[in-house]
């Protein structure tokens, strides 16, 4: 599914380079279940902006199905993109727009009907628990429920590969643990491959392998239940 | 210090009414550390807000210092929301300036002078661990560092009473250490009123009060330590 050899992310700020991944080599197999911690800075958040083809490594390759992204165009790259379910930081939601819409609204692209669109929105808002709040918008939701809003746009398209950066960061225990179920039953039943950065050690445990990052670079990597 | 009295907020959506909170009763003396927790939608950043006289409430009273807020008008209210340290759920840093400025800004409308403000800023992006990235703006900083410098903004003006919504939320847990440990110090070396809104059940712990919120009402109230 997807392999990063020697990848490197510099930013430039202003005449300073700075480092945010110096040198990471990951392979991913299809249905896998990943999650990464690492600590504040170490470059998740940029690593998982790599592997969704949503930012360009300034080296390295990045291969999705055997293909070189870097020989993609801009049309094939966007159709890549719409096969990955994303969650971001900060979930990114469009504020004029309420919970439904702004989950239907990913589907508007995928060709998918009006009333099919909105249906589906519904069963995943209804999914994440946001039954009765579906036409709010975030700034009417709280933290937690604008987290989960997120969480059901990322499930719009039926996404076979799934990022996820810090899914639970912001909801209490008990939604953490819906959450934790959703995604598991989502690689067990229906083999979606995800990554999941999350500074929670005991839901790190949950993943089939936990990648560890630092400074940049994976420091260890290895496979649930083994020492 | 603050005290609510049968607080209620109703948000109107449309035409319809969504009560965030239904009724609380709080009084929490200077010098206190007090966690809230509860579910998502509880009301938590609903009562934040209240407390930190940011929002008006639809019924009820809340008094700071015995004065009922209700009766101040807008420049002593402003007046008021200075003496507050506020850090929200998701941040609010202003995305334009870098880190240094979004602390320096909150300073310059305290009377502080130019050289004063920068060197009280770095001094604080220090303390909360990102003496190498104060020329990064918001975009340039990663989730956990943006909350360190919404952190660092909080306590620009010398606060005497902090409210923090989920001041742990986006950081590892060496870095949550760090900020908790940094809150605990204000709370017993400068005599810091302190409340925090966590989903984290061991830090509540180590506030000296926990109140438990659900569906905009509070439901226990206990002193730490005791069963
Ligand atoms: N502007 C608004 N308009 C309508 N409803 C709102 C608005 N703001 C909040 N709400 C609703 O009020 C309730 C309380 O929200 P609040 O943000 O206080 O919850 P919270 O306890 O902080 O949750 P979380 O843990 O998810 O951050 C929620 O159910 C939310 O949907
Ligand atoms: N646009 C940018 N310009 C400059 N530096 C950046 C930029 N984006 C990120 N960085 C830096 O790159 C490093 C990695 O950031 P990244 O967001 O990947 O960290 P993270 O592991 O996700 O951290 P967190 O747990 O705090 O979310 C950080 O030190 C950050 O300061
Ligand atoms: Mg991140
Ligand atoms: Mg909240």
């Amino acid at each position: 599914l997807v392999e990063a050899i020697e990848l490197k992310k510099t930013y430039m700020l202003g005449k300073v380079p700075v480092e945010a991944l110096r040198g990471v080599n990951l392979k991913v197999e299809s249905g896998e279940f990943l999650a990464i911690l690492g600590p504040s800075g170490s470059g998740k958040s940029t690593m998982l902006n790599m592997l969704g083809a949503l930012d360009k490594p300034t080296s390295g390759k990045l291969l999705i199905d055997g293909i070189d992204i870097a020989t993609l165009n801009d049309n094939q790259l966007s159709d890549l993109r719409r096969r990955v379910g994303f969650v971001f930081q900060f979930f990114n939601l469009i504020p004029r727009f309420t919970a439904r819409e702004n989950v239907e609204l990913v589907m508007s692209i995928a060709d998918v009907g009006k009333a099919e669109r909105r249906k589906r929105a519904e069963e995943l808002l209804e999914a994440v628990g946001l039954k009765d709040r579906m036409n709010h918008k975030p700034t009417e939701l709280s933290g937690g429920q604008q987290q989960r809003v997120a969480i059901a746009r990322a499930l719009a398209n039926n996404p076979k590969f799934l990022l996820m950066d810090e899914p639970t960061g912001n909801v209490d225990s008990k939604t953490a643990r819906e959450i934790m179920n959703l995604i598991k039953r989502l690689n067990e039943e229906r083999g979606v491959t995800i990554i999941m950065v999350t500074h929670d050690q005991h839901l790190a445990r949950e993943a089939k392998r936990v990648v560890q990052m630092f400074d940049g670079v994976i420091t260890s990597d290895v496979v649930n239940g083994e020492p």
